[in-house]
């Protein structure tokens, strides 16, 4: 009985973490489609366009974003070789990294929130390897859920 | 009184990276709010 | 029931060993990917991608740009919110989203 209580906690300590690294992996699959989505997308502009964007208007990854609200009054000091900032805000603020904008910008197809029409969802899984399609499969409702074998 | 760290600088890797951090900006807003109804306006910063 | 749990312990440690091995390949990958060159030339977002992303009209984009490894601390003093970014290996750049 001892040992098949000990095997039991094991079970469950085992379900938990490949729980967690199922969306660990799901969330690096977004990641791969995102950034393919944003070349692919910034590609076909610059094509159309016959010329790359002005360099002001453009922001290379990665970067970070912080937003807050225009009547926060914002402190900032800078040290001369610009290795050092240091900001006092005296409101709230947000902080979001790269691929927060990428998928606030669709470049997930949607997946990020489980919601992505057949179209968006052959537009993803042609975007990561064949071993990963499972994966991409399993994030939208309404589809088999890719059941862990 | 918080206080958080984390690296930043790389391209993707890990999700939700400012998760807790804007919890700790968020709620401690409205705790701050709460001492600002009480206590004295803290005196302006310079404007950016 | 002691059998049965053997054996399924033993599937999961497999399955957990699989989605290591995923998830490291998945990264390897995704490394590849961003910086290879002409996928470094062409992953940027333009200005208005981050104002449609944040739309609201009362709040204010900050960008920054940090070399690797760079250290961004958040503390509560007594009033306020301070946020430090200390870099070991090259200047820092931040822009503030332009109105139009």
């Amino acid at each position: 009985a001892q040992e098949c209580q000990n095997l039991e906690v094991e079970r469950q300590r085992r379900l938990e973490r490949i729980k967690q690294k199922q969306s660990q992996l799901q969330e690096l699959i977004l990641q791969q489609i995102a950034f393919k989505n944003l070349v692919q997308r910034n590609r076909q502009t610059e094509q159309q366009a016959n010329r790359p964007p002005p360099p002001n208007s453009i922001i290379h990854l990665p970067f970070i974003i912080v937003n807050t609200s225009k009547k926060t009054v914002i402190d900032c000091s800078i040290s001369n070789d610009k290795f050092e900032y240091l900001f006092n805000f005296d409101s709230m603020f947000e902080i979001h990294d790269d691929i927060e904008v990428l998928k606030r910008m669709g470049m997930a197809c949607g997946l990020e929130v489980g919601k992505c029409s057949p179209e968006d969802l052959k537009v993803a899984r042609s975007l990561v390897p064949k071993a990963l399609e499972p994966y991409v499969i399993g994030q939208c409702p309404g589809w088999d859920r890719f059941i862990w074998s | 009184r918080s206080r958080m760290l984390v690296s930043i600088g790389e391209s993707f890797g890990l999700s939700n990276r400012f998760q807790k951090i804007n919890q700790m900006v968020n709620s401690s807003e409205r705790s701050f709010k709460r001492t600002l109804d009480l206590g004295s306006a803290p005196k302006p910063l310079k404007r950016l | 029931r002691h059998k049965e749990l053997q054996r399924e312990v033993c599937d999961l440690t497999e399955a957990e060993e699989q989605l290591d091995e995923l998830i490291s390949k998945c990264n390897l990958q995704l490394r590849l990917l961003t910086e290879e060159p002409q996928n470094k030339k062409l992953g940027y977002v333009r200005c208005q991608d981050l104002k449609k992303s944040f739309d609201s009209p009362d709040q204010l984009v900050m960008v920054i740009r940090a070399p690797p490894e760079t250290q961004m601390q958040v503390s509560e003093p007594s009033k306020g919110y301070q946020v430090s970014l200390k870099s070991t290996r090259g200047p820092i750049d931040v822009f503030l989203c332009p109105e139009d």
